[in-house]
């Protein structure tokens, strides 16, 4: 554990809560894509699954059940409790487009053949694209509300928190992880559009809206 | 370096 990942995990939090909060507080979620929510239910349940099978530390199981937890009760308030609110006209990408190629990835470029490694890979490289459709989703309405931006600007924040704490971690540990540090910087590398933006806009106290 | 199926990360 080093500041980069601590920061990274407590950014990761932040965006899953604020997201879950913002949702039950105004009783809507419009404007969030229930599309990019399946696709992280489905990188944080095929990442989790070792909760069953190894054990790092206390730290790591917990926020690993919040993660699952939060996850599903975000699609729950989505899908199920505010229905009604869901924005699914402007939520239009193609997740298959996403699911398949990543999966198909998973098996080409895997450390080891085994059902949880590839498994473990495939969420890695769906991660990577899974804010694709809420990207989408905010061009397509030329705005996201400040909360929303809030939200992706800390989950963008994490990965490339990450991506310093595997630079430290080459340094000290020795440890590197190919796979996981080039998925890394392709996620981070979606969100510098929406960067410039948040930074340009919303930190200025102005609503983001797209030219 | 470390078995890259150690994961001890999120």
């Amino acid at each position: 554990m080093n500041i980069f990942r601590l920061s990274g995990d407590l950014s990761h939090l932040l965006a899953i809560l604020l997201l879950l909060v913002k949702i039950w507080k105004t009783r809507s979620c419009a404007g969030i894509s229930g599309k990019s929510q399946i696709l992280f239910a489905i990188v944080y349940t095929t990442r989790y699954l070792d909760l069953f099978t190894s054990f790092v530390s206390v730290y790591n199981s917990f926020m690993k059940v919040v993660f699952l937890t939060a996850s599903y009760g975000t699609l729950y308030l989505m899908f199920f409790k505010f229905k009604p609110t869901y924005d699914h006209n402007h939520d239009s990408f193609r997740i298959l487009y996403l699911i398949i190629p990543s999966l198909v990835l998973s098996f080409i470029i895997v450390h080891v053949y085994t059902v949880m490694e590839i498994l473990w890979t495939y969420s890695i490289y769906l991660e990577a694209v899974a804010i694709m459709p809420q990207l989408f989703m905010v061009s397509r309405t030329g705005e996201a509300e400040t909360i929303t931006s809030h939200y992706l600007f800390a989950l963008g924040s994490y990965r490339a928190l990450y991506i310093l704490n595997w630079i430290y971690r080459y340094y000290t540990e020795d440890f590197l992880d190919m796979i996981v540090i080039i998925a890394g910087i392709v996620q981070t590398i979606l969100y510098c559009d929406f960067f410039y933006l948040y930074i340009t806009k919303v930190l200025k106290g102005k609503r983001l809206s797209l030219p | 370096l470390k078995p890259s199926y150690v994961k001890d990360e999120l």
